[in-house]
């Protein structure tokens, strides 16, 4: 079966679609059938792996309407990395859904049906069956598109960038996982905090890494993503950081995350 | 009368909060009365300018459901600075607005009252007409909480980060912003753009300033605010760069900054 991981923060531009980008890619390079679903109206996942607007469709925004998830995946350019593109019209979700019934299950319904046998046995009909992981780049909001994004998913990976602020919303965050998981999807855990953008020159961001650490042991990740300039060039060409520039340390350190997050599965 | 300005980006991370905080400080710097009206439920601005938590009370939660402004105002360690603080029950803000009447005009009609003379002169009476300038700062979204500051606001002031992913979201914020003057604010213009985390040491700096003012010409503000490391310490401390590290590169952007607002302002 298929590992749904949510990559969220509300905090903004602390490298949600970086991380689900590279780290999808990563991932595919060892092998992996990995799904990238966008769900934020920005649509800069879907950028950033060359999916020209013209080529998105309906996307993500169908899947909540009940769109089959095979008329609405799109190919990129990396072999094993399937895209459900974003659309702008996913800004208008969170109105839409207030009048229709259990509004935080429409993804998961729409993605894990439930099927009864003869039996009566309830199996999980699982339509992900064929990707090995599918990586959810969500908004920066706790909106419903979030919410929507961690009642899915089987655990929560929050990148957190090494500065104060966005070190404050990180007990709201993992508040509002807990009462998601409490109030609609028990088995969410948090898969791990991954600390980005982390500037070995200035001392905020080892003051930043030694705080979660103290907190968070080892719900933190050993790798740590660098601010490294290539890694922000490579969306303008849509392109991940790994096929823009395979050997630079930010690229590098994406390939150490997919072999951590590899090791962590295994011995979980 | 005052002028009400919202700082407003959907893209997160790319510098409302500090540019809220820091040219905020630089205009009470200069003896203008200055009020930060902070209506992102992170609360980053509250948390930048050092007012704690326990001394937010309702803030400006307060606003939207009728309370009267001085009533949520407190003080900050800035003279003519004061601020409306966040609180974190603006989350639920989106949800409850829904069933109520013009949910956009929430703030407006908080902060602007109409009242009727004997022969029935339409006055506004500006309860803000105590302050210079009035700063709104929003959360990185175009939901209503963000609609609601377009709504009461003069102009919206644009911080744009100098990154690719951050020039996507740009044709989207204008049209938002076209369809609110439209829609419910007919004088709503915009301020300008202000170009922050400038890097002169990586040529995507560049390349998004030039694009941004070939597109968008004198909208565009001359001072750049510079990546400067200084400015990200300072809200650790609660308190704006300019008070933290006045001599800073950051610091005298933003005084900068302030001077061409208000010569801007005298221009226009
Ligand atoms: N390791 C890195 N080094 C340098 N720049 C980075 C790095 N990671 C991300 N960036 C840049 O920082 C900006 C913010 O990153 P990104 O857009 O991925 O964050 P986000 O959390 O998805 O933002 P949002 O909250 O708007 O969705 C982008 O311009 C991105 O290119
Ligand atoms: N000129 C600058 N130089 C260095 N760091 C900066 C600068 N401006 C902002 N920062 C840092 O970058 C991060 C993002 O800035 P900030 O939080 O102000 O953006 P924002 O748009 O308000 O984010 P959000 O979308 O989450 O509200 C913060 O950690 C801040 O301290
Ligand atoms: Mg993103
Ligand atoms: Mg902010």
């Amino acid at each position: 079966a298929s590992r749904i991981i949510a990559i969220a923060n509300q905090k903004g531009g602390v490298g949600k679609t970086t991380t689900a980008i590279n780290l999808a890619t990563a991932l595919a390079a060892t092998g992996k059938k990995v799904l990238i679903l966008d769900i934020d109206p920005q649509g800069n996942a879907s950028t950033g792996l060359g999916i020209q607007p013209k080529r998105r469709g309906i996307g993500s925004y169908g899947l909540f309407h009940g769109e089959a998830l095979n008329r609405v995946i799109v190919e990129s350019d990396i072999p094993g990395l399937g895209v459900v593109p974003s659309s702008p019209d996913l800004a208008g979700l969170e109105i839409e859904l207030i009048e229709t019934e259990d509004p935080q299950f429409r993804l998961r319904k729409a993605l894990i049906e439930k099927t009864f046998s003869e039996n009566n046995q309830e199996n999980t009909n699982n339509i992900l069956s064929n990707w090995d992981y599918v990586l959810v780049d969500c908004p920066p909001a706790l909106g419903m598109l979030t919410v929507n994004a961690m009642v899915l998913a089987d655990a929560v990976l929050v990148p957190l960038q090494c500065e104060f602020f966005a070190l404050e919303g990180l007990t709201q965050l993992l508040a509002a996982v807990e009462k998601i998981k409490i109030a609609f999807n028990p088995k969410l855990k948090i898969q791990g905090v991954v600390l980005t953008m982390f500037d070995k020159r200035n001392n905020l961001s080892d003051q930043v890494a030694q705080d979660v650490r103290s907190h968070l042991g080892d719900l933190v990740y050993d790798t740590v993503i660098p601010r490294n300039v290539r890694v922000s060039e490579a969306p303008s060409f849509g392109r991940p950081a790994l096929l823009y520039d395979f050997h630079c340390a930010g690229s590098q350190a994406y390939v150490h995350l997919a072999g951590e997050l590899l090791r962590r599965e295994k011995t979980n």
